[in-house]
């Protein structure tokens, strides 16, 4: 499973 | 934020503000890929189902706003508008956009980040703004001739996520355990797809002629 990413981006 | 990321929402923001002006200048969206303007639509809703619950920046906020309501927008007046109606190229406008829908839902649920709701729509709106411009280039394939304004339209498109891709390779040499495989080579597809019709407006840009793409 991949890393979780904050969703900083449009 | 960095430049290529502001560089990228600005060139997003002038695309939508070209479509809004051909179709309420010339109050026709001939050219103009319906289905499209659906896929787009569906790619917003589902990628800022955070809007309300994760606060990132007021121009965050105010982005997200805007690209929502424009895409509906856009879809509202190509659908019930009276006189923009009668422009769409309905028999041109034919690719099958569902098969889209459904291989990013499926595609989604197999690679995500996490096996969420959220995430899932997520990496679905990411997967699915890839795919979305096919329709719209095949609409223009079949029409042959592109207009200036709608030339413009997909350039731009296109061009804000080569700007993203710049901003993923910036954010990934200056920010640690920067990764986003998702986004970044789903952008990279998103991209390719569009070399060909930059190909041509390059050429009909050198040559100053009419943008034609090959039948």
């Amino acid at each position: 499973c991949l890393q979780e990413t904050q969703k900083d981006e449009l | 934020m960095n430049i290529f990321r502001f560089a990228g929402d600005m060139t997003h923001l002038i695309s939508i503000l070209v479509l809004l002006l051909k179709i309420y200048a010339t109050k026709s969206c001939s050219g103009i890929s319906l289905k499209t303007q659906e896929l787009y639509a569906l790619v917003f809703l589902t990628r800022y189902l955070d809007l309300f619950t994760d606060f990132i920046s007021v121009y965050n906020t105010i982005m997200k706003l805007v690209f929502i309501a424009s895409s509906l927008a856009v879809v509202c007046c190509m659908r019930m508008h009276r006189v923009v109606r009668r422009s769409y190229d309905k028999d041109l406008d034919t690719f099958r956009h569902y098969f889209l829908i459904l291989a990013s839902f499926v595609l989604a649920l197999l690679v995500n980040e996490k096996f969420t709701f959220q995430e899932i729509f997520w990496a679905f709106s990411i997967y699915l703004e890839a795919l979305a411009i096919l329709p719209q280039l095949v609409l223009l394939q079949r029409s042959g001739n592109v207009d200036n304004l709608t030339g413009q339209y997909v350039f731009f498109l296109g061009a804000y996520r080569a700007f993203y891709i710049l901003n993923w390779i910036y954010r990934y040499f200056t920010e640690q355990h920067f990764s986003r495989w998702i986004a970044c080579v789903s952008g990279l597809v998103q991209t390719v797809l569009y070399a060909d019709f930059f190909y041509y407006y390059f050429i009909s840009w050198k040559n100053n002629a009419k943008m034609q793409l090959p039948a």
